[in-house]
């Protein structure tokens, strides 16, 4: 039931 | 020097339970506004973000930006040994190796003390800040939570669809499907049971139950939950404290 997606490329490292 | 002291320990217990399942090592910076984290789980789908105020504190003080980089398993073992309606005392000098924890039980006279050693965490610090959403969901934790458990019986995935009227939870499965349909309501004399549903744009994502149940861990510290959702993109769910939050940033699963 789908492809878990990952956080990387969402939020900028500070 | 950092002196931070919560009237009853179990504040800072339900919070470091919360969310001790899911990361491990957390640094958690304080500053004069209080002490903050920011985690990522090792498989980088979810990620923690907590801020305590200093007014969830009975006395706070912090001379010095610092941070306790800590193992939160051992952490949750210090934290244990003190009841709940203790005060915790949590102090650290400038460059801190460890950490001390005082529960003072003032009714009784007992006073425990506990040495957390410290190691230097090496973890991005991510900008979580503007997101955009398309819809925004308060409803009451304690119902959120049976939803997730409840379905999560039947699938590992939960799909949750939101529109104008409604919000609603689906899992398929092998041995069948089950849905359940929250719809907004405003309770006047239990405000915290009302749902309400804010929304720009209808929305359909799917979540890994796994780390729904680990969300949901959080409950106790808030009698409302907000769920902040867009296409594509990861879930904000927060709960509130008296003065500060505890978030969960979960990416959606994804139809290949």
């Amino acid at each position: 039931t789908g492809v878990q997606g990952r956080l990387d490329g969402f939020f900028k490292v500070r | 020097m950092l002196e931070a002291k919560f009237e009853e320990a179990s504040l800072f217990k339900k919070v470091i339970d919360s969310f001790k399942d899911c990361v491990q090592l957390v640094n958690f910076n304080c500053s004069e506004h209080g002490i903050a984290a920011q985690a990522v789980d090792d498989s980088r789908v979810l990620l923690v973000s907590l801020s305590i105020g200093t007014e969830s504190f009975q006395d706070f003080r912090c001379d010095r930006n610092v941070t306790l980089g800590a193992d939160l398993s051992s952490l949750s073992k210090i934290l244990r040994c003190g009841n709940n309606n203790d005060n915790l005392t949590l102090i650290a000098d400038d460059t801190p190796d460890s950490l001390l924890l005082l529960f003072e039980d003032t009714k009784k006279d007992r006073i425990s003390e506990y040495s957390l050693k410290l190691m230097d965490i090496d973890a991005d610090f991510l900008d979580i800040e503007g997101m955009q959403y398309d819809t925004t969901i308060t409803m009451p934790s304690a119902e959120f939570a049976k939803v997730v458990r409840d379905l999560n019986q039947l699938s590992d995935s939960l799909n949750i669809l939101v529109t104008k009227d409604t919000v609603k939870f689906v899992a398929e499965g092998d041995i069948g499907s089950g849905s359940v349909i929250v719809k907004p309501h405003t309770d006047m004399d239990k405000p915290d049971d009302s749902v309400k549903v804010e929304l720009d744009k209808p929305v359909d994502l799917t979540f890994g139950s796994k780390y729904l149940l680990d969300i949901i861990k959080g409950a106790g510290l808030s009698n409302q939950i907000t769920i902040k959702l867009s296409s594509e993109t990861p879930a904000l769910f927060e709960f509130g404290l008296q003065s500060g939050y505890l978030q969960f940033f979960l990416a959606p699963k994804f139809n290949e």
